[in-house]
């Protein structure tokens, strides 16, 4: 840990007083200075000889603070075909992303112009390639552009974060992904820096844009200035990292550089924080230029903390990780990112592991949670491909369904670290399904492999759908990617030398630390010279067991009395303790704990549920919140939901102004409109409805005045077989079926005028022509008698016969 | 409403016999070669100018040849994709 001096670092540039995500230079302001660039600067990286280059709309390569660190060898203009990356200029200033995105890399400090970038020294380009007609040729050239000059390339774009859209990269982007990888950097692989989408508000999920959900980009995403989730952000399982960006009105902005040599705060969504990284890692880099594309990615996780960022599904995976779905393993920290770079020794080569494609069909039942398991050796039988320590894990899935946004998938490793790959979205009405799609997860880097991995689809119908159609799982296989050696500390054999039990002074009583300590001195003991449990640590072991191990590598679990072991992760209802690595015992109902308090609890043991406001396990939820079995917290309902069950959408009561539509609560419309929820918007009833479900005359709920509700249309007057009736409470009138048989009948609706053919009236009734026509006169005096005739329920009953025997 | 797709006037094409074959084969064909496709080895960018900038079907017809010659491995008809910045 450095000791910050803020007057060391004091830079002219106007607006740097603004630029809270770096500096506390102000101690009567909030400090947001979780990122620690300062501490890396003040070791002395700025990120020089480090070139990073925009992809996006252009970059104004003279502007006041870009000018000193442009490089017009990391710039292209694939639009233009030429060399220059400048934006075209137009009134609304559309081309002025790229130029914002390169300012938070790399503006120039000390100009006393607008802003200080994260690596102020290093060397910034621009690949223009968004202004025109994009496609997998562009894409393709914009990706492979001087892969051995530029290091790091920053895209803060994608597919439309629309809610309903999937795509990624063509058959040419993949390619140059892979290119980049394997061949630039002189070999080391590009780095390819991903912002994870804006599709927040929308409903959408990042696992559905194939760029973030890449294993060879770093998708990263935004928390606000308090620590919040965005009103934009995209959750997924791909997500590594992240940053401050801009959030609520009454949080500061990020501040940059903009187009015709301004500077701006405005909004910048998650575009920004991609950028952002895309600096740390140039300081990085500048630290250790030797690190490889997965060195970083190896780095990042390590060193990205949870800090104080909220969000309700953190939890520690199988190798001691805090991982979420909204910020992958958290904010960045520049400073333990060139610390670690420094000291860093290569990750042993990447292993891939195809397992077998599971090809058994399985229908996808509404409202059913399915589950397929797979069991892996993680290729232990091929040494090339056995992957013993995780990296990415992907799920290549073939599923056909009739409305794709109701799917929700989950895989759960064999530590049971449980990742969405998919949430549900409300907008994505497509029954195309998933053709060969890859979802990606990083939330089990660092753990083992092998085991059983199950995936867990759920089907949650958001409206009504044909029951007949039913989605079905046609392909899934899951591709591992890792180590076959520990990633930080290779095995090795380790000799029981030193005879201090690693045992932390804190967790005894003074005397007991005395008679260890005494003891260990004078005890003679064979010295042990086997091989040690891989979860040793350096100080060796008295056996080969992990609990003969002198220090732990991880965590040592257990205590004193009951005996300990080293072990990688924390069981269940233990936290790791970092500074100790000890695991400690968390409050009853807690499952993983950041502390051992009643109210720090970050997961909960089945049959209680995590409050996020309060971080407690409790049997059950507050009002606004509805209990999720499956992670076993209290979420919040939809925001228009007063109540809700099950499913934050999935409302039963709506608030003031909205309305269930299915499970949704819409928006209350005018009269004589609908909330069309493809459109999001009310439109316009057919002109015979009073309200409506949907544009067609046949989607009537009432009637305007003076029409009938038929069979969901509004007419004029009922047809034949119907009559008009009043029903209390409804402004229109409705068409009642007359009796059976009627095919005329009284306004009234109770005496038919006409019976369909092979009936006769009689009494106001139709009965068959052929009931009971043998009934003599003995009997029919008992059906006269009883005024059988004279009541509905019997008038089928030898009248007819009787009356016409007189 | 399902978007649609739009086919671009731009193709890309796969020759291994390199550079001097790839610009042989766009001139057999009609079309103007833009070159190698980034770093992407025997790829290569090919333009139509006569055929429409942005249109709902795909253009075989004449594209057809160039897919059938035995000197050509692969051809895809560049689609315009909707890229949004963040």
């Amino acid at each position: 840990h450095l000791r910050l001096d803020p007057n060391l670092l004091y830079f002219n540039d106007p607006i740097w007083s603004n630029m809270w995500y770096l500096h506390c230079s102000d101690k009567s302001s909030r400090c947001r200075s979780e990122m620690n660039v300062m501490a890396a600067w003040q070791r002395g990286y700025t990120g020089k000889n480090v070139v990073v280059s925009i992809l996006d709309d252009g970059v104004e390569k003279n502007h006041p603070d870009l000018i000193h660190n442009y490089d017009p060898f990391a710039s292209h203009d694939v639009n233009g075909d030429d060399q220059d990356p400048s934006p075209r200029y137009d009134a609304s200033n559309e081309n002025k992303h790229g130029t914002r995105c390169a300012g938070e890399v790399a503006a120039s400090a000390n100009n006393s112009y607008c802003i200080v970038g994260i690596a102020y020294n290093a060397r910034i380009g621009g690949i223009r390639m968004l202004d025109g007609d994009v496609t997998d040729v562009v894409e393709a050239k914009a990706l492979g552009i001087r892969p051995d000059y530029i290091d790091i390339y920053s895209a803060s774009w994608g597919p439309d974060d629309d809610g309903k859209t999937v795509d990624g990269p063509g058959p040419l982007a993949k390619k140059a992904f892979e290119d980049g990888i394997k061949k630039g950097r002189k070999g080391l692989g590009s780095i390819f820096v991903w912002a994870s989408g804006n599709g927040g508000r929308e409903g959408d999920y990042c696992s559905c844009d194939g760029y973030t959900n890449s294993i060879y980009t770093i998708s990263i995403s935004s928390t606000t200035e308090n620590g919040y989730k965005p009103w934009y952000l995209e959750e997924c399982a791909s997500t590594l990292a992240t940053t401050y960006s801009s959030g609520a009105f009454y949080e500061r902005k990020i501040v940059t550089t903009d187009l015709r040599q301004r500077c701006t705060d405005d909004h910048t969504g998650t575009s920004v924080s991609a950028p952002m990284v895309a600096g740390v890692i140039a300081l990085a880099l500048e630290a250790n230029p030797m690190l490889n594309w997965r060195d970083i990615q190896h780095i990042l996780v390590k060193t990205s903390r949870s800090v104080h960022l909220r969000a309700p599904d953190w939890r520690i995976n199988g190798a001691g990780r805090r991982v979420s779905h909204l910020y992958g393993f958290g904010l960045v920290d520049a400073d333990a990112m060139v610390v670690e770079a420094k000291k860093w020794r290569t990750v042993p080569p990447q292993h891939v592991c195809i397992g077998a494609s599971d090809k058994r069909p399985r229908f996808i039942r509404a409202d059913q949670l399915i589950r397929t398991t797979t069991q892996t050796n993680a290729c232990a039988d091929h040494s090339g491909q056995h992957v013993v320590y995780l990296e990415h894990v992907v799920v290549k899935v073939t599923i056909s369904h009739p409305r794709r946004g109701d799917l929700q998938i989950n895989l759960i490793s064999p530590s049971g670290t449980k990742s969405q790959l998919l949430a549900r979205r409300t907008f994505d009405y497509s029954n195309e399904g998933f053709k060969n799609w890859e979802f990606m997860t990083v939330h089990c880097w660092g753990e083992k492999a092998e085991g059983e991995w199950m995936l867990e689809m759920h089907d949650i119908p958001s409206q009504l759908r044909n029951p007949e159609t039913q989605g079905k799982l046609k392909e899934w296989t899951l591709i591992l990617y890792g180590t076959a050696e520990h990633p930080y500390n290779p095995f090795s054999f380790h000799h029981a030398r030193a005879k201090a039990l690693d045992l932390s002074a804190g967790d005894m009583e003074p005397s007991k630390v005395a008679f260890f300590q005494s003891h260990l001195e004078f005890e003679e003991e064979d010295e042990y010279s086997g091989p040690c449990h891989m979860e040793c640590g350096d100080r060796g072991c008295d056996g080969p067991g992990s609990e003969q191990c002198l220090n732990c590598v991880h965590f040592s679990l257990g205590n004193v009395k009951s005996g300990r072991k080293c072990v990688s992760a924390c069981p269940l209802g233990y936290m790791a303790d970092v500074a100790s690595r000890r695991c400690r015992r968390c409050h009853r109902g807690c499952e993983a704990c950041f502390g051992r308090g009643q109210n720090q609890c970050s997961s909960c043991k089945r049959g209680f549920y995590l409050q996020p406001e309060s971080n407690t396990c409790t049997t059950s939820c507050p009002a606004g919140a509805y209990s999720e079995e499956s992670l076993r917290r209290c979420l919040k309902c939809h925001q228009n939901c007063k109540k809700c069950l099950g499913y934050p959408d999935k409302c039963v009561v709506c608030r003031d102004g909205f309305s269930l539509s299915g499970s949704m609560c819409v928006p209350d419309c005018e009269p004589g409109t609908f909330f069309n929820v493809a459109l999001m918007k009310c439109d316009k009833c057919h002109a015979t409805c009073q309200s409506c479900v949907g544009t067609g005359k046949d989607q009537c709920t009432q009637c305007a005045k003076d029409f009938h509700l038929h069979d969901w249309r509004c007419i004029p007057t009922c047809s034949h077989g119907f009559y008009s009736d009043d029903v209390p409470g409804l402004p229109h009138r409705i068409c009642r079926r007359c009796e059976e048989n009627c095919l005329i009948c009284e306004a009234t609706g109770k005496n038919c005028i006409k019976c369909k053919e092979g009936y006769s009236l009689l009494s106001g009734s139709c009965v068959t022509n052929h009931t009971c026509n043998n009934a003599d006169e003995m009997f029919c005096e008992m059906v006269k008698s009883s005024k059988l005739c004279e009541r509905k329920l019997f008038i089928q009953f030898c009248c007819r016969t009787c009356m016409l025997a007189g | 409403p399902v978007p649609r797709t739009v086919y671009s006037n731009h193709w890309a094409v796969r020759v291994p016999g390199g550079p001097e074959r790839a610009a042989q084969l766009a001139a057999k064909y009609g079309y103007l070669n833009m070159g190698q496709i980034g770093n992407l080895e025997n790829y290569y960018h090919f333009y139509h100018s006569k055929t429409i900038k942005r249109s709902t079907y795909s253009s075989p017809g004449r594209h057809n040849f160039l897919q059938m010659d035995p000197d050509v491995d692969w051809v895809q008809q560049q689609l315009i994709k909707k890229r949004v910045k963040r």
